[in-house]
C-alpha cells in the first residue's frame, strides 16, 4: 500500500509545472523516509532532483520501496483539475502498479474528485550526485534571480557568474553589447532585497540562460533561492519547499573546447 | 566554449 496525502495539493502542481519544460518523462521512487525523482534533460545538460520527506505529508505510508513512471505531460493534465486549494493524495495498492490514483478535495470536503494515471515503464539512468562542498553559496529573492536571468536572456544566451567576497557578478556579451548586473552582500530584513553571500572561493562560470529560465518556472516555490558554484562543477539551484523538502536543479557549465 | 553535460561531471551510481 502507498498512499501520500499533500494538504496544499498546489504544491505539487508547482512542482510539475516548474519541471514540465525540462523533463518529460520521470520515475518516482516512493520510499518509507518519501518522495524522491531525479532525471536529465533531453540533452542531458541540466538535471532535476526531487526530495519530498515523509514528515511533509499530512499522511504518508509506502510499506515497500515502489517506482512510479510517469508522463509528466499526462501528469500535468490530471492536476490542472485540481483547485489550488485541493488536497492531493497519491495512492497504489499494487505491488507493481500498472495506474497510480490521484484524489483531490476542497477544503469543504464537499467535492472529491478521482483520476487514475497510466504507468510507464521507463529505463532509469540514477546519476550518483557528489556531496559538494561548494565554495561560493549565494542566497537571494527567487524572483528578483528569474528577473536577472530573464532581462539579461534578452541581451545573449550565456551569462558570465562571478563571485567575490562582496558581490556577485552576471555577465552578458552579445550581438549589440554586453553588460553586467552585480548584486551586494545585503542583510536586509525585507527577503526581496535581502542577499546572502558565503564565498569561501571566488568562482567564475558561464551557463546556458535558457535553462536558467527553466528553473526559473520554480519561483512560486520558495521566495528565496540559492545558488551553489564550485569550480569544475554543476550550478546547484535550490529552492526550498518549506517542511515538505527541496526541488534542485543542476546545470553543466560551459567547458573550454 | 562548449556546452558541458552533466555526464561531464557526475558519474553513473
Amino acid at each position: 500500500m502507498f498512499e501520500a496525502k499533500l494538504q496544499q495539493g498546489v504544491i505539487f502542481k508547482k512542482i510539475v509545472d516548474a519541471i514540465k519544460d525540462l523533463v518529460k518523462s520521470v520515475n518516482i521512487d516512493a520510499s518509507t523516509s518519501g518522495l524522491s525523482m531525479q532525471a536529465m534533460d533531453s540533452a542531458h545538460v541540466a538535471l532535476v532532483s526531487l526530495k519530498l520527506n515523509e514528515n511533509g505529508f499530512k499522511d504518508y505510508r509506502c510499506d515497500r520501496p515502489i517506482t512510479l513512471g510517469l508522463s509528466i505531460e499526462n501528469l500535468s493534465k490530471i492536476l490542472k483539475c485540481a483547485g489550488n486549494d485541493d488536497t492531493i493524495t497519491l495512492q497504489t495498492d499494487e505491488e507493481e502498479p500498472s495506474s497510480l490514483k490521484f484524489f483531490f478535495e476542497n477544503q469543504q470536503a464537499s467535492k472529491i474528485s478521482e483520476f487514475s494515471l497510466n504507468l510507464m515503464s521507463l529505463d532509469s539512468e540514477s546519476l550518483g550526485i557528489p556531496d559538494t562542498d561548494y565554495s561560493s553559496v549565494i542566497q537571494m529573492s527567487s524572483a528578483e534571480f528569474s528577473r536577472i536571468c530573464k532581462e539579461l536572456s534578452s541581451i545573449s544566451e550565456t551569462v558570465e557568474i562571478e563571485t567575490s567576497k562582496e558581490s556577485v557578478k552576471f555577465s552578458v556579451q552579445g550581438d549589440i553589447g554586453a553588460g553586467s548586473i552585480t548584486v551586494k552582500n545585503n542583510q536586509s530584513d525585507k527577503d526581496v532585497d535581502r542577499v546572502d553571500l558565503q564565498i569561501d572561493q571566488p568562482v567564475k562560470l558561464t551557463f546556458a540562460l535558457r535553462y536558467l529560465n527553466m528553473f526559473n518556472k520554480a519561483v512560486s516555490l520558495s521566495s528565496t533561492v540559492s545558488l551553489n558554484m564550485s569550480e569544475e562543477n554543476p550550478l546547484m539551484v535550490e529552492y526550498k519547499i518549506d517542511d515538505l523538502g527541496s526541488l534542485r536543479f543542476y546545470l553543466a557549465p560551459k567547458i573550454s573546447d | 566554449m562548449k556546452q558541458g553535460t552533466i555526464k561531464n561531471f557526475f558519474g553513473n551510481s
